[in-house]
Parts: C-alpha cells; structure tokens; sequence
C-alpha cells in the first residue's frame, strides 16, 4: 500500500487537483484508491462533487475524517464511494484538531487507520501550513509528492517544506521520503516556467517528474460541475497529462 | 491610520502580490506605507528582496516581527526600509507562535504595536490559514481585503472566511470589516472568470472591486529580481491594475 502525502506549505500549487485527478487516473487503470481529505477548506470534498454543486451552499456531510480522527467514527461508516474511489472527506470543523490537548497528536491519523487495508494507493490532500494536520499526514505516509507551481514564489516556498520533511523523518517517521516534485500549470512560452524547471533540475537532480501538467482551463472548470478531469474532459492536455504522470507514477514505485 | 489585512485561507490566490505592489502603488501617491509580513513562508520579505535573490539560498534576517511579537525588539529597531516603504519581516521561525503557551494569543500583533504611529497605511500580508497567526492580523486591523483568484476552487474557499470574520468581529475585535474582494488573475477570454465575478456581484453585491487584476507574467517575474511591479515592468498590465486598484482603494475609504 502507497501512502502519499501531496503536500506544499505554499499555497494554490496544485495539490487538491492533482490528489483528485491522479486518484481517477490510477482507478482508471484499475488500481483501488483512497483519498483522505485533511484540509478544513474541504476542496478534494467539493471537488468530487460530494459537498455541493455549482454554486450552492456547502451542504454538511454526516460523518468526516475528524469523527475518524477523534474515534467517534470507524473510517469503514465513513467512506463515500465516489464511482469507486473511495474518499474520506473533510469539513471545517476539523480546524478544531489544533486545540485537542493530547500528546502526540501527530499520530492521531496514523493511530486512527491503523486497521486500513485493501488499497494499492491511499493520496491525502493537505491543507497549505506545515501544522498538525499536516504532520498527521507526513506521519502517516510513506512517501511525499510536492505539486509546485514553476514558479519563482513558489519555487522559493519549497525550502520550508524541505527543512520540516528532514525533521519528520529524525524525529517522526523514518520510513518518509519526498519521492518527487510535480511541476504543474506550465506554460512552455513563459520563460519564467523553463527557469524554474532549469533550476530544480540543477538543485535537486532527478527529483522532477518528467510529465510537467500543462496549464488548462479544463482542469479549472471541471471542480465546478464535481467531476474529475477524466469525466469531464478526458480528452483535454489536463486528462493527458494526469495520465502520463500517473503512468509514471507506477513505474516508479 | 488604515491597517488592512490582506487575507485568504485559500492558498496562492495573491495576497503577496497585492500587498507588495499596493504598498509600492500607495508609495507612489505620496502615502507613508508600513508592510507587516506574518507569514512565516516570509514571501513579501522575498518579493522586496530582503531575504535574498534569485535562486540564492535565504539569508537570515537580524530582527523580525517575531521577535517583536515575542517583545524581545522593538518595531523601531526591526522596521527595514526598502526605498521608502517601511517593512517588518518574517522568517520561518515565527510559526513558533504556535506553540507559545499565552492566554489571548490572538492580541500578541496589536499589544506589540501599540505605540505604532505616523504611517497611512499598513498593510499585512498573511498566510494561507486561520490559524493564530491570521488572528492576530484580524485582530489589529480596522478593515480586511480578501485577494480571490477569479476560479471555482478559490471560490469555494471563501465561505470558510467569512465565517471566521464573523466570529473575529462578535467576540475578539468589533472594528473589523471586510472592506472589498480584490479580484486577481483575470482573464477575459476565460468563461470561468466571467461565471465567478458574476456570482460574487450577485451573492455578494458591491463587495468585488472594479480594479480587476489581469493574469499577467510580469507579476510572477518581478519577485524573483526582489522588484515591486512599479519598479521592474512600470508599463505592464500588472502596474497598470494594481495602480487602478490602489486609486479605487483610496477613493472607497
Ligand atoms: N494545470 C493547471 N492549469 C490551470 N489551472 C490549474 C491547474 N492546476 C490547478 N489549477 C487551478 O489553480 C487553482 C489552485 O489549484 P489547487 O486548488 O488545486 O491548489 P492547492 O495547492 O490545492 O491550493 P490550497 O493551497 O489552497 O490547498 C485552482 O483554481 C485550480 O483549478
Ligand atoms: N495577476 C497575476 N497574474 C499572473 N500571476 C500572478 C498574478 N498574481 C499573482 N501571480 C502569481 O501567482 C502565484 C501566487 O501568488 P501569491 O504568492 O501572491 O499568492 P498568495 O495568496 O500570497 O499565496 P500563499 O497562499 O502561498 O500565501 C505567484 O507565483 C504569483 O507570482
Ligand atoms: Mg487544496
Ligand atoms: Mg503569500
């Protein structure tokens, strides 16, 4: 089982529609996937059409993965099976985590799940902050993939995220590793993007996927109407892309 | 005195962007401008250059607005001036705010600043949460500008904000009010773009700014050459829009 933390302490990189649209590319090539939803915002929720449509009002979901954090809920009554993704949602309620007085509260996902099994992947869309929600997920996992914008504010917010993983995996969870970065909204005409690109490679050689996720409306729009970008337009360079990468993904494992 | 909190819990929609370039727009009309980073990502520290450029390595900072908060420098004494725009850093230590064991944390920011005085405006730029860190911005400003990438994921986000405004408002701070969205990356040629300005104006009457702000590649470029936007492309779009925007912000008071 693949545990992986798509996690970027910088925020509007990419990581809730990268957790949703490689976990419909993975279910498509018949893998059995979970996503856990730990960010409060509940995008992944809403992205899966789960929470809403449209524009309307959220609607409050009965049980999420803070009544499964807090052990008033087994995850098995709380999955929603999404056309056979199964997801964990999330609602702003589990903000409240940050006041729970417990020790070592960064093990309260990992101490919650510990039963979880029958997945080949298990991808966790986590909230932008370096918290305990997001120490829950890196806990957690055994792998990191960081959805980056190749771009220079973003670029530069990657340091953070390296310093917190290196202490995780002292101190927390030895078994971590960043397994690679996923360059996303690149624009092969912007100058800006073949920079960024150029320097990661110099600096951290071989951590880059290969598929860059190009930039697409397609992918913008598709939350919208609570579908992934294989349903809503599987032929669109979004749905492309997502597939090379996912496909590259598997290879390597 | 005007203290503006730029804020979004919604990740990478330009609460940077907009308060780097309105501070230098506001500078440029005559006005006496202090930018308070309390991010501990420090990105308007980076975008003024502060903390370093281009690809180098950050270089850490003297004093910041942590060791302010924690009363260890005074605002004096830690205040940078970058060519007229004063401003007080951050750094990555300052998610150590968290973790202080304090009653009333949420007014560490405005207890700390008490005697701050002689400026037009200041403006925070705040981090992608509602965590301690954003309360304290929330509980020091007199008003709040919430920066909102014109697409349904950000979109969604926003209720989780104004929500929070709320509470900020009943119980910690009752001056507080949200005094315009500022609407970022627009492209016209984007149905999208269309489809969520309108449903803002219709949810949201008169909240939206007029001034939209263009998806332009100057923005994303000027960081990386610690430039504000005035300073590295004054004819681009971006200068254009945010010196539009700041004109309107200065007309609305
Ligand atoms: N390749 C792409 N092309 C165009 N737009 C994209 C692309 N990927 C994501 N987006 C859009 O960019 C915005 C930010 O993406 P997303 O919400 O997935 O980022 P995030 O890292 O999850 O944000 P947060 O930090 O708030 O959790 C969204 O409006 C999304 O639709
Ligand atoms: N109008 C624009 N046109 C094009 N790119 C933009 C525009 N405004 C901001 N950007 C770029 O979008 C990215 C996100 O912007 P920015 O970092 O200011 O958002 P933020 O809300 O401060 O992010 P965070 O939530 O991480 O603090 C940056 O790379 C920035 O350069
Ligand atoms: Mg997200
Ligand atoms: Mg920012």
């Amino acid at each position: 089982m693949r545990i992986i933390s798509m996690s970027n302490n910088k925020g509007g990189v990419g990581k809730t529609t990268s957790t949703v649209n490689i976990a419909a590319c993975l279910q498509k090539l018949g893998k059995k996937v979970l996503v856990i939803d730990l960010d409060p915002q509940a995008q992944s929720t809403y992205h899966f059409g789960i929470s809403q449509n449209r524009f309307d009002q959220p609607i409050k979901i009965d049980k999420t993965i803070y009544d499964v954090i807090k052990g008033e809920s087994s995850y098995k009554e709380t999955i929603i099976d999404r056309n056979g993704i199964h997801v964990l949602p999330s609602c702003p309620d589990l903000r409240g985590i940050e006041f729970i007085a417990l020790p070592a509260k960064e093990f309260l996902l990992r101490d919650s799940l510990e039963t979880l099994n029958g997945y080949d992947f298990v991808l966790i869309d986590c909230p932008p902050s370096l918290g305990v929600l997001t120490l829950n997920a890196l806990c957690f996992s055994n792998e990191i993939f960081i959805p980056l914008q190749v771009q220079f504010l973003p670029y530069h917010g990657m340091y953070n995220l390296f310093e917190a993983v290196d202490m995780v995996k002292k101190r927390l969870n030895k078994g971590i590793k960043i397994s690679g970065i996923i360059g996303t909204m690149y624009n092969s005409r912007k100058a800006i993007n073949n920079e960024v690109i150029e320097e990661i490679e110099k600096r951290l050689p071989g951590k880059l996927f290969k598929t860059l996720i190009r930039e697409n409306v397609a992918l913008q729009e598709a939350p919208s109407w609570g579908k992934t970008i294989c349903e809503y337009k599987p032929n669109s360079t979004g749905a492309d892309d997502y597939m090379g990468l996912t496909k590259e993904i598997l290879e390597r494992d």
